[in-house]
C-alpha cells in the first residue's frame, strides 16, 4: 500500500 | 497556544516560501513569456472529440505530474519531513490535489477564464469530454476567486502549507504534532498578511476556501467513482500508478 508515495518521500529531494 | 517569536514566524515564512518557489512547476514569467496563448478552436474541438476515458486520463497525468511537486514541496518543509511516515502519507493523500487547486490560480488567467493546460491556455469548454461539466465549472470559479484575493507568492506558500497540515484529516497518528505545524503555519501566514498590510479580511476569506476545497476533492472522488463503475479496465490499465494510490 502507498508503495509509490513512500518511495517519493524517501527519495532525497532533487 | 505556543509562544513563537517574530523570528521564528519569519524563519518559517522563509522556508515554506523558499519550497515552493523551488517546487511550483511553472515560473509566472515562464508564463507570460508565451503571451497566455489561448487554445484555438479547433484544438478546443480537438479535446472535446476525444473519447471520454482518454480525456480522464490525459488529466490525470497532469493531476498527478502536478502532485508530485507538490510532494517535493512538502518535502522541503521541516516540520513535514519530522513527522511520522504514517501522517506524511495521510496529509499528502487528503491535502496534495488541494494544494494543487490553490497552485492552479498561479496559472489562471482570470479575464479569459482559462487556465494552463498541456501548454495552451483552455477554458472550461475544453474539458467536456470528461462529463463533469459542474466540476470543471467549480474549479475554474474557485481559480478565480483565488486570483480575487491577489495573493503573493510568499502568501500562497503559506496558505498552502496551512492546508497541507491539516489536523484534522483521519487517520493521523500524531494529530497534536500536526495541530503545532498547523498552528505555527497559521501564526505566520497571519503574520505575512499584516507585514503585507492585508486588510483583515483576506484571512477569513482564505478560512472560507478550506471547506471549498474540501468540496471540490470530494467531488473529485464522487466523479471518479462514478467513473471507475463505466471503465475499470481503464483505471486499472492506463492511469498513472500515483494517481491510483492516492484516489483509488
Amino acid at each position: 500500500k502507498h508503495k509509490i508515495l513512500h518511495q517519493l518521500l524517501q527519495n532525497s529531494t532533487s | 497556544s505556543p509562544t513563537v517569536s517574530m523570528a521564528e514566524l519569519d524563519h518559517l515564512a522563509h522556508i515554506i516560501s523558499k519550497s515552493h518557489l523551488e517546487t511550483c512547476q511553472h515560473l509566472r514569467e515562464e508564463l507570460q513569456q508565451m503571451n497566455w496563448q489561448n487554445l484555438l478552436q479547433d484544438e478546443v474541438e480537438s479535446y472535446q472529440s476525444k473519447p471520454r476515458e482518454v480525456m480522464w486520463q490525459l488529466c490525470a497525468v497532469k493531476i498527478t505530474e502536478a502532485i508530485q511537486y507538490v510532494v517535493e514541496f512538502a518535502k522541503r518543509i521541516d516540520g513535514f519531513m519530522d513527522l511520522c511516515q504514517n501522517d506524511q502519507i495521510v496529509l499528502l493523500k487528503a491535502g496534495s490535489l488541494e494544494v494543487v487547486f490553490i497552485r492552479m490560480c498561479r496559472v489562471f488567467d482570470s479575464q479569459n477564464n482559462t487556465v494552463y493546460f498541456d501548454g495552451k491556455f483552455a477554458g472550461p469548454d475544453a474539458f467536456k469530454a470528461l462529463g463533469c461539466d459542474d466540476l470543471i465549472t467549480s474549479v475554474f470559479d474557485f481559480a478565480k476567486s483565488m486570483c480575487l484575493l491577489h495573493l503573493t507568492e510568499e502568501e500562497l506558500a503559506l496558505f498552502s502549507a496551512f492546508v497541507l497540515f491539516s489536523a484534522d484529516r483521519s487517520w493521523l497518528q500524531e494529530k497534536l504534532q500536526v495541530e503545532k505545524m498547523q498552528q505555527r503555519t497559521h501564526l505566520a501566514l497571519q503574520h505575512i498578511l499584516q507585514k503585507n498590510q492585508r486588510e483583515d479580511g483576506v484571512l477569513n476569506k482564505l478560512r472560507c476556501k478550506v471547506s471549498a476545497l474540501r468540496s471540490l476533492c470530494n467531488r473529485h472522488t464522487e466523479k471518479l467513482s462514478a467513473f471507475r463503475a463505466i471503465y475499470p479496465d481503464v483505471i486499472r490499465t492506463h492511469f498513472p500508478p500515483l494517481y491510483k494510490e492516492l484516489f483509488g
